[in-house]
Protein backbone atom coordinates (compact mmCIF):
# COMPACT_ATOMS: atom_id res chain seq x y z
CA UNK A 1 0.00 0.00 0.00
CA UNK A 2 1.15 3.80 -0.40
CA UNK A 3 -0.11 6.83 1.64
CA UNK A 4 0.16 10.89 0.52
CA UNK A 5 2.85 12.72 1.35
CA UNK A 6 3.07 13.65 5.02
CA UNK A 7 0.18 10.93 5.79
CA UNK A 8 -2.73 13.05 4.53
CA UNK A 9 -5.49 11.99 6.84
CA UNK A 10 -8.84 13.65 8.24
CA UNK A 11 -8.14 14.37 11.62
CA UNK A 12 -12.14 14.08 12.92
CA UNK A 13 -13.33 10.79 13.31
CA UNK A 14 -16.24 11.84 11.85
CA UNK A 15 -16.23 12.66 8.36
CA UNK A 16 -19.36 14.51 6.26
CA UNK A 17 -20.33 13.09 2.85
CA UNK A 18 -22.66 14.50 0.47
CA UNK A 19 -23.88 13.44 -2.84
CA UNK A 20 -24.20 16.35 -5.41
CA UNK A 21 -25.85 14.41 -7.85
CA UNK A 22 -26.80 11.32 -9.38
CA UNK A 23 -26.03 8.98 -12.74
CA UNK A 24 -29.14 8.11 -14.99
CA UNK A 25 -27.93 4.99 -15.20
CA UNK A 26 -28.83 3.60 -11.59
CA UNK A 27 -32.33 5.07 -9.15
CA UNK A 28 -31.29 7.37 -6.89
CA UNK A 29 -32.56 4.72 -3.69
CA UNK A 30 -29.42 2.45 -5.46
CA UNK A 31 -26.59 5.28 -5.44
CA UNK A 32 -27.68 6.09 -1.96
CA UNK A 33 -26.91 2.56 -0.66
CA UNK A 34 -24.17 2.02 -2.81
CA UNK A 35 -22.44 4.74 -1.90
CA UNK A 36 -23.14 4.60 1.66
CA UNK A 37 -22.31 0.46 1.47
CA UNK A 38 -18.74 1.31 -0.26
CA UNK A 39 -17.91 4.29 3.07
CA UNK A 40 -19.16 1.65 5.72
CA UNK A 41 -16.73 -0.79 4.05
CA UNK A 42 -13.54 1.64 6.06
CA UNK A 43 -15.95 2.25 8.45
CA UNK A 44 -15.82 -1.50 9.33
CA UNK A 45 -12.06 -1.44 9.78
CA UNK A 46 -11.48 1.89 11.17
CA UNK A 47 -12.78 4.35 13.99
CA UNK A 48 -14.06 6.50 11.56
CA UNK A 49 -18.09 7.29 11.54
CA UNK A 50 -19.27 8.89 8.02
CA UNK A 51 -22.53 11.24 8.50
CA UNK A 52 -24.73 12.27 5.76
CA UNK A 53 -25.07 15.83 5.12
CA UNK A 54 -28.11 16.77 2.20
CA UNK A 55 -26.90 20.50 2.12
CA UNK A 56 -23.61 23.06 2.58
CA UNK A 57 -20.14 21.63 2.34
CA UNK A 58 -19.05 18.38 3.63
CA UNK A 59 -15.57 16.71 3.40
CA UNK A 60 -16.48 14.08 0.87
CA UNK A 61 -18.43 15.73 -2.07
CA UNK A 62 -19.48 13.06 -4.09
CA UNK A 63 -20.71 14.20 -7.97
CA UNK A 64 -20.80 12.70 -11.14
CA UNK A 65 -19.49 14.49 -14.33
CA UNK A 66 -18.12 14.19 -17.71
CA UNK A 67 -15.09 15.95 -19.32
CA UNK A 68 -13.76 19.25 -17.68
CA UNK A 69 -16.36 19.00 -14.59
CA UNK A 70 -15.30 21.92 -12.63
CA UNK A 71 -11.46 20.86 -11.28
CA UNK A 72 -9.33 21.24 -14.39
CA UNK A 73 -8.93 17.63 -14.20
CA UNK A 74 -10.92 16.12 -16.55
CA UNK A 75 -12.82 13.01 -18.08
CA UNK A 76 -12.16 11.62 -21.08
CA UNK A 77 -15.24 9.81 -22.15
CA UNK A 78 -16.53 5.92 -21.93
CA UNK A 79 -13.59 3.77 -20.79
CA UNK A 80 -9.86 4.64 -19.92
CA UNK A 81 -10.48 6.91 -16.35
CA UNK A 82 -13.26 5.95 -14.50
CA UNK A 83 -13.22 8.21 -11.33
CA UNK A 84 -10.88 9.76 -9.23
CA UNK A 85 -11.06 11.33 -5.47
CA UNK A 86 -8.35 13.60 -3.55
CA UNK A 87 -6.89 13.30 -0.70
CA UNK A 88 -7.78 14.51 2.93
CA UNK A 89 -8.12 18.07 3.17
CA UNK A 90 -10.33 21.33 2.85
CA UNK A 91 -11.82 22.58 -0.37
CA UNK A 92 -11.50 20.13 -3.21
CA UNK A 93 -9.79 17.34 -0.24
CA UNK A 94 -11.85 14.34 0.18
CA UNK A 95 -14.01 15.37 -3.30
CA UNK A 96 -14.67 12.07 -5.06
CA UNK A 97 -15.93 12.54 -8.35
CA UNK A 98 -17.20 9.91 -10.96
CA UNK A 99 -17.13 10.22 -15.04
CA UNK A 100 -20.54 10.11 -16.07
CA UNK A 101 -19.95 8.49 -19.94
CA UNK A 102 -19.41 5.52 -17.97
CA UNK A 103 -22.18 3.28 -17.27
CA UNK A 104 -22.55 2.70 -13.73
CA UNK A 105 -23.94 -0.87 -12.45
CA UNK A 106 -24.17 -2.83 -9.50
CA UNK A 107 -23.33 -6.12 -11.64
CA UNK A 108 -20.38 -7.70 -12.55
CA UNK A 109 -21.31 -5.61 -15.62
CA UNK A 110 -18.66 -3.02 -16.59
CA UNK A 111 -18.46 -0.55 -14.14
CA UNK A 112 -19.75 -1.54 -10.96
CA UNK A 113 -20.45 1.61 -8.65
CA UNK A 114 -19.51 -0.39 -5.59
CA UNK A 115 -16.00 -1.30 -6.12
CA UNK A 116 -15.61 2.00 -7.77
CA UNK A 117 -16.75 4.13 -5.22
CA UNK A 118 -14.97 1.86 -2.53
CA UNK A 119 -11.54 1.87 -4.36
CA UNK A 120 -12.40 6.53 -4.54
CA UNK A 121 -13.42 6.89 -0.97
CA UNK A 122 -9.48 4.85 0.10
CA UNK A 123 -8.12 8.06 -1.31
CA UNK A 124 -10.64 10.24 -0.01
CA UNK A 125 -9.53 8.82 3.11
CA UNK A 126 -5.57 9.24 2.46
CA UNK A 127 -4.69 5.66 0.59
CA UNK A 128 -2.65 6.76 -2.82
CA UNK A 129 -2.18 3.02 -5.41
CA UNK A 130 -1.23 0.00 -4.04
CA UNK A 131 1.10 -1.90 -6.28
CA UNK A 132 -0.41 -5.22 -5.08
CA UNK A 133 -2.49 -6.29 -7.76
CA UNK A 134 -4.78 -7.73 -5.72
CA UNK A 135 -5.35 -5.00 -3.61
CA UNK A 136 -8.66 -2.45 -4.30
CA UNK A 137 -6.42 0.31 -3.70
CA UNK A 138 -4.70 -0.63 -7.02
CA UNK A 139 -5.25 1.63 -9.71
CA UNK A 140 -6.71 -0.39 -12.50
CA UNK A 141 -10.35 -1.52 -12.87
CA UNK A 142 -11.08 -4.95 -11.86
CA UNK A 143 -14.43 -6.68 -10.69
CA UNK A 144 -14.88 -9.77 -8.04
CA UNK A 145 -17.86 -10.37 -5.27
CA UNK A 146 -17.40 -10.55 -1.82
CA UNK A 147 -15.47 -8.22 0.42
CA UNK A 148 -13.79 -5.97 -1.71
CA UNK A 149 -10.99 -5.10 0.32
CA UNK A 150 -7.17 -7.17 0.58
CA UNK A 151 -5.55 -7.29 3.43
CA UNK A 152 -2.93 -4.94 2.01
CA UNK A 153 -5.79 -2.18 1.73
CA UNK A 154 -6.54 -2.89 5.74
CA UNK A 155 -3.12 -2.61 6.54
CA UNK A 156 -3.07 0.78 5.01
CA UNK A 157 -5.48 2.27 6.38
CA UNK A 158 -5.30 1.09 9.47
CA UNK A 159 -1.84 2.39 9.25
CA UNK A 160 -3.34 6.15 8.96
CA UNK A 161 -6.27 5.14 11.59
CA UNK A 162 -6.07 2.46 13.24
CA UNK A 163 -8.55 -0.13 13.84
CA UNK A 164 -11.79 -0.49 14.75
CA UNK A 165 -12.33 -0.54 18.39
CA UNK A 166 -15.51 -2.87 17.89
CA UNK A 167 -12.96 -5.49 16.15
CA UNK A 168 -16.11 -6.32 13.68
CA UNK A 169 -15.13 -9.82 12.10
CA UNK A 170 -13.98 -9.28 8.54
CA UNK A 171 -12.24 -11.36 6.09
CA UNK A 172 -9.95 -9.79 3.57
CA UNK A 173 -8.38 -11.02 0.82
CA UNK A 174 -4.82 -12.26 0.90
CA UNK A 175 -2.20 -10.51 -0.63
CA UNK A 176 -0.80 -11.00 -3.61
CA UNK A 177 1.94 -14.22 -3.18
CA UNK A 178 5.77 -13.66 -3.72
CA UNK A 179 7.09 -14.89 -6.28
CA UNK A 180 10.83 -15.29 -4.67
CA UNK A 181 9.19 -17.43 -1.87
CA UNK A 182 11.05 -20.77 -1.52
CA UNK A 183 8.58 -22.52 0.15
CA UNK A 184 6.17 -21.35 -2.63
CA UNK A 185 3.20 -23.81 -4.03
CA UNK A 186 1.00 -23.95 -6.87
CA UNK A 187 -2.28 -24.44 -7.34
CA UNK A 188 -1.86 -25.30 -11.50
CA UNK A 189 -0.01 -24.83 -14.21
CA UNK A 190 -0.77 -24.78 -17.84
CA UNK A 191 0.35 -23.63 -21.40
CA UNK A 192 -1.66 -21.44 -23.54
CA UNK A 193 -0.09 -20.61 -27.12
CA UNK A 194 3.38 -20.09 -26.12
CA UNK A 195 3.36 -18.60 -22.48
CA UNK A 196 3.06 -20.95 -19.16
CA UNK A 197 0.43 -20.00 -16.88
CA UNK A 198 0.74 -20.47 -13.34
CA UNK A 199 -2.29 -20.36 -11.03
CA UNK A 200 -2.15 -19.46 -7.62
CA UNK A 201 -4.87 -18.14 -5.40
CA UNK A 202 -6.75 -15.69 -6.90
CA UNK A 203 -3.94 -14.75 -8.87
CA UNK A 204 -2.01 -16.31 -11.91
CA UNK A 205 1.79 -15.42 -13.41
CA UNK A 206 2.06 -15.33 -17.07
CA UNK A 207 5.61 -16.37 -18.00
CA UNK A 208 6.99 -15.75 -21.59
CA UNK A 209 9.75 -17.10 -22.86
CA UNK A 210 11.26 -14.03 -24.03
CA UNK A 211 10.85 -12.14 -20.61
CA UNK A 212 12.54 -12.03 -17.76
CA UNK A 213 10.32 -11.14 -15.48
CA UNK A 214 6.44 -13.16 -15.33
CA UNK A 215 3.17 -11.17 -14.90
CA UNK A 216 1.32 -11.23 -11.89
CA UNK A 217 -2.56 -10.56 -12.02
CA UNK A 218 -5.86 -11.70 -10.74
CA UNK A 219 -7.47 -14.55 -12.28
CA UNK A 220 -10.70 -12.08 -12.73
CA UNK A 221 -9.04 -9.53 -14.36
CA UNK A 222 -8.42 -11.83 -17.70
CA UNK A 223 -11.68 -14.59 -17.01
CA UNK A 224 -14.33 -12.67 -15.27
CA UNK A 225 -15.99 -15.89 -15.84
CA UNK A 226 -13.66 -18.15 -13.82
CA UNK A 227 -13.92 -18.96 -10.57
CA UNK A 228 -11.42 -17.43 -7.76
CA UNK A 229 -9.27 -20.37 -7.15
CA UNK A 230 -8.33 -23.40 -9.75
CA UNK A 231 -7.73 -26.99 -9.12
CA UNK A 232 -5.86 -28.07 -12.53
CA UNK A 233 -5.52 -26.69 -15.46
CA UNK A 234 -4.35 -28.15 -19.38
CA UNK A 235 -3.72 -27.00 -22.63
CA UNK A 236 -4.64 -29.16 -25.86
CA UNK A 237 -2.56 -27.62 -28.23
CA UNK A 238 -4.72 -29.31 -31.06
CA UNK A 239 -7.87 -28.21 -30.53
CA UNK A 240 -6.26 -24.81 -29.15
CA UNK A 241 -8.69 -24.99 -25.59
CA UNK A 242 -7.53 -24.73 -22.22
CA UNK A 243 -9.11 -26.44 -19.68
CA UNK A 244 -9.64 -25.15 -16.25
CA UNK A 245 -10.69 -27.40 -13.24
CA UNK A 246 -12.21 -26.28 -10.30
CA UNK A 247 -13.96 -27.90 -7.61
CA UNK A 248 -16.62 -30.35 -9.72
CA UNK A 249 -16.72 -28.12 -12.88
CA UNK A 250 -14.44 -27.36 -15.69
CA UNK A 251 -13.91 -24.60 -18.04
CA UNK A 252 -13.11 -25.28 -21.73
CA UNK A 253 -11.30 -21.37 -22.60
CA UNK A 254 -10.07 -20.28 -26.38
CA UNK A 255 -7.52 -17.36 -25.25
CA UNK A 256 -9.45 -14.95 -23.06
CA UNK A 257 -13.33 -16.83 -24.32
CA UNK A 258 -15.13 -19.52 -22.51
CA UNK A 259 -16.04 -22.11 -25.25
CA UNK A 260 -20.03 -22.41 -25.97
CA UNK A 261 -21.40 -24.99 -23.61
CA UNK A 262 -19.38 -24.71 -20.60
CA UNK A 263 -18.66 -24.76 -17.25
CA UNK A 264 -19.15 -28.66 -17.38
CA UNK A 265 -19.09 -31.13 -15.07
CA UNK A 266 -15.94 -32.88 -14.09
CA UNK A 267 -17.60 -36.63 -14.55
CA UNK A 268 -18.72 -35.85 -18.21
CA UNK A 269 -15.11 -36.88 -18.66
CA UNK A 270 -15.90 -40.22 -17.31
CA UNK A 271 -14.94 -39.88 -13.38
CA UNK A 272 -16.90 -41.30 -11.03
CA UNK A 273 -19.03 -39.14 -9.01
CA UNK A 274 -17.04 -39.71 -6.28
CA UNK A 275 -14.73 -37.52 -7.44
CA UNK A 276 -15.28 -34.09 -5.93
CA UNK A 277 -11.96 -32.42 -7.37
CA UNK A 278 -8.85 -32.63 -9.97
CA UNK A 279 -5.33 -31.96 -8.23
CA UNK A 280 -3.34 -31.91 -11.21
CA UNK A 281 -4.24 -32.20 -15.29
CA UNK A 282 -2.03 -32.44 -18.02
CA UNK A 283 -2.26 -32.98 -21.99
CA UNK A 284 0.72 -35.27 -23.40
CA UNK A 285 0.93 -34.74 -27.09
CA UNK A 286 2.71 -37.71 -27.93
CA UNK A 287 0.21 -39.79 -27.10
CA UNK A 288 -3.12 -37.71 -27.11
CA UNK A 289 -3.81 -38.76 -23.45
CA UNK A 290 -4.86 -36.33 -20.87
CA UNK A 291 -4.03 -37.55 -17.54
CA UNK A 292 -5.83 -36.41 -14.59
CA UNK A 293 -4.57 -36.58 -10.75
CA UNK A 294 -6.63 -37.26 -7.79
CA UNK A 295 -5.28 -37.72 -4.52
CA UNK A 296 -2.98 -40.44 -4.52
CA UNK A 297 -4.33 -42.00 -8.07
CA UNK A 298 -4.42 -40.38 -11.38
CA UNK A 299 -6.67 -41.21 -15.10
CA UNK A 300 -6.43 -41.18 -18.66
CA UNK A 301 -8.60 -39.63 -21.04
CA UNK A 302 -8.28 -40.30 -24.71
CA UNK A 303 -9.10 -37.50 -26.53
CA UNK A 304 -9.62 -39.93 -29.69
CA UNK A 305 -11.99 -41.64 -28.69
CA UNK A 306 -13.23 -38.97 -25.76
CA UNK A 307 -13.62 -41.70 -22.66
CA UNK A 308 -11.77 -42.71 -19.93
CA UNK A 309 -8.83 -45.74 -20.77
CA UNK A 310 -9.93 -48.91 -19.41
CA UNK A 311 -7.52 -49.84 -16.31
CA UNK A 312 -7.80 -46.35 -14.82
CA UNK A 313 -7.22 -44.77 -12.08
CA UNK A 314 -3.43 -46.41 -11.00
CA UNK A 315 -1.08 -45.43 -8.36
CA UNK A 316 0.51 -42.38 -9.08
CA UNK A 317 3.32 -43.85 -6.53
CA UNK A 318 3.81 -46.50 -8.48
CA UNK A 319 3.49 -45.47 -12.01
CA UNK A 320 5.62 -42.34 -11.29
CA UNK A 321 8.52 -42.95 -9.16
CA UNK A 322 10.09 -40.63 -7.04
CA UNK A 323 7.93 -37.86 -6.83
CA UNK A 324 5.68 -38.83 -3.98
CA UNK A 325 2.23 -40.18 -3.38
CA UNK A 326 0.16 -36.56 -4.49
CA UNK A 327 0.60 -33.82 -7.19
CA UNK A 328 -0.76 -30.30 -6.47
CA UNK A 329 -0.02 -29.32 -10.07
CA UNK A 330 1.93 -31.01 -13.43
CA UNK A 331 3.28 -29.58 -16.74
CA UNK A 332 4.93 -31.21 -19.87
CA UNK A 333 7.81 -30.00 -21.68
CA UNK A 334 9.49 -31.51 -24.25
CA UNK A 335 9.31 -35.13 -22.98
CA UNK A 336 9.08 -34.51 -19.61
CA UNK A 337 6.45 -33.56 -16.79
CA UNK A 338 7.31 -31.10 -14.25
CA UNK A 339 5.02 -32.39 -11.22
CA UNK A 340 4.36 -29.96 -8.47
CA UNK A 341 4.05 -31.12 -4.84
CA UNK A 342 4.36 -28.80 -1.73
CA UNK A 343 7.79 -26.65 -2.11
CA UNK A 344 9.26 -29.19 -4.61
CA UNK A 345 9.03 -29.64 -8.61
CA UNK A 346 10.02 -33.40 -9.42
CA UNK A 347 11.06 -32.73 -13.36
CA UNK A 348 10.16 -36.75 -14.57
CA UNK A 349 11.19 -38.28 -17.95
CA UNK A 350 8.16 -39.95 -19.53
CA UNK A 351 10.32 -42.43 -21.74
CA UNK A 352 12.76 -43.39 -18.69
CA UNK A 353 10.08 -43.16 -15.82
CA UNK A 354 12.52 -41.96 -13.41
CA UNK A 355 12.81 -38.33 -11.53
CA UNK A 356 15.92 -36.16 -13.46
CA UNK A 357 15.80 -33.42 -11.51
CA UNK A 358 14.17 -31.69 -8.18
CA UNK A 359 14.25 -28.03 -8.33
CA UNK A 360 11.99 -25.27 -6.23
CA UNK A 361 8.58 -24.17 -7.50
CA UNK A 362 9.53 -21.11 -8.44
CA UNK A 363 12.34 -21.71 -11.08
CA UNK A 364 9.23 -21.47 -13.21
CA UNK A 365 9.19 -18.35 -12.62
CA UNK A 366 12.46 -17.54 -13.32
CA UNK B 1 17.72 4.44 -34.58
CA UNK B 2 16.92 7.43 -36.78
CA UNK B 3 14.08 5.46 -38.89
CA UNK B 4 10.70 7.66 -39.17
CA UNK B 5 7.98 6.20 -37.05
CA UNK B 6 4.88 4.64 -38.21
CA UNK B 7 1.67 6.12 -37.68
CA UNK B 8 0.93 3.22 -35.22
CA UNK B 9 4.34 3.88 -33.68
CA UNK B 10 3.39 7.96 -33.40
CA UNK B 11 -0.05 6.60 -32.33
CA UNK B 12 1.69 4.47 -29.22
CA UNK B 13 4.08 7.01 -28.08
CA UNK B 14 1.25 9.76 -28.16
CA UNK B 15 -0.62 7.14 -25.93
CA UNK B 16 2.46 6.20 -23.47
CA UNK B 17 3.06 9.85 -23.33
CA UNK B 18 -0.11 11.28 -22.22
CA UNK B 19 -0.50 7.97 -19.77
CA UNK B 20 2.74 9.07 -17.97
CA UNK B 21 2.26 12.88 -18.08
CA UNK B 22 -1.31 11.59 -15.90
CA UNK B 23 -0.14 9.38 -13.33
CA UNK B 24 3.65 9.64 -13.54
CA UNK B 25 4.44 13.24 -13.90
CA UNK B 26 6.17 13.18 -17.15
CA UNK B 27 7.63 16.61 -17.54
CA UNK B 28 5.71 18.85 -20.81
CA UNK B 29 8.15 19.46 -23.63
CA UNK B 30 11.16 21.11 -22.04
CA UNK B 31 10.26 21.12 -18.43
CA UNK B 32 12.82 19.49 -16.46
CA UNK B 33 16.58 19.24 -16.58
CA UNK B 34 16.66 16.13 -18.37
CA UNK B 35 16.40 15.28 -22.06
CA UNK B 36 12.97 14.48 -23.61
CA UNK B 37 13.99 11.21 -24.60
CA UNK B 38 15.86 10.12 -20.95
CA UNK B 39 12.92 11.64 -18.99
CA UNK B 40 10.29 9.49 -21.27
CA UNK B 41 12.28 6.20 -20.94
CA UNK B 42 12.58 7.10 -17.13
CA UNK B 43 8.84 7.09 -16.93
CA UNK B 44 8.52 4.20 -18.66
CA UNK B 45 10.33 2.33 -16.40
CA UNK B 46 8.67 3.82 -13.36
CA UNK B 47 6.08 2.50 -14.69
CA UNK B 48 6.74 -0.76 -15.92
CA UNK B 49 8.39 -1.22 -12.06
CA UNK B 50 5.24 -0.49 -10.46
CA UNK B 51 2.87 -2.61 -12.17
CA UNK B 52 5.31 -5.42 -12.00
CA UNK B 53 6.09 -5.61 -15.73
CA UNK B 54 9.41 -6.11 -17.35
CA UNK B 55 11.33 -3.13 -16.36
CA UNK B 56 12.61 -2.03 -20.32
CA UNK B 57 11.90 1.50 -20.58
CA UNK B 58 11.05 0.88 -24.08
CA UNK B 59 6.87 0.37 -25.23
CA UNK B 60 6.28 -3.27 -25.48
CA UNK B 61 2.91 -4.77 -25.95
CA UNK B 62 2.71 -5.61 -22.13
CA UNK B 63 3.10 -1.83 -21.14
CA UNK B 64 0.83 -0.48 -23.95
CA UNK B 65 -2.10 -3.40 -23.22
CA UNK B 66 -1.54 -2.02 -19.56
CA UNK B 67 -1.59 1.49 -20.62
CA UNK B 68 -5.32 0.89 -22.34
CA UNK B 69 -7.36 -0.72 -19.53
CA UNK B 70 -9.73 1.35 -17.86
CA UNK B 71 -8.69 2.88 -14.24
CA UNK B 72 -8.64 5.12 -11.56
CA UNK B 73 -7.52 8.90 -12.77
CA UNK B 74 -5.46 9.22 -9.56
CA UNK B 75 -1.61 9.74 -9.68
CA UNK B 76 0.31 6.30 -9.30
CA UNK B 77 3.01 8.55 -8.05
CA UNK B 78 2.00 9.73 -4.75
CA UNK B 79 4.05 12.88 -3.99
Amino acid sequence: YNVFPRNLKWENKEVTYRIVNYTPDLPKSAVDKVLQKALNVWSGVTPLTFRRMTEGTADIMIQFGNGEHGDFNPFDGPNGLLAHAYPPGRGLGGDTHFDEDEKWTIDSEEYNLFRVAVHEFGHALGLAHSNDPGALMFPIYSYSEGYPLSEDDVEGIQFLYGKNPDSRKVHPKPVAPNKCDPMLTFDAVTELRGETMVFKGRFYWRVHPNMAEPELALIKSTWPMLPNKVDAAFENPHSDRVFIFSGIRMWALSGYDLVEGYPKYIHKLGLPKTIRKVDAAVYIPDTGKTLLFTEEEYWSYDDNSGKMESGYPRSIESDFPGIGEEVDAVGYHYGYLNFFHKSLQFEYSYNSRKVIRVLRPNSLLN
Amino acid sequence: SGMPLSSEEIDERLLAEKYLRQFYHLPNGLQGSRKPSDSFQSKVREMQEFFGLEVTGSLDGNTLEVMKQPRCGVSDVAE
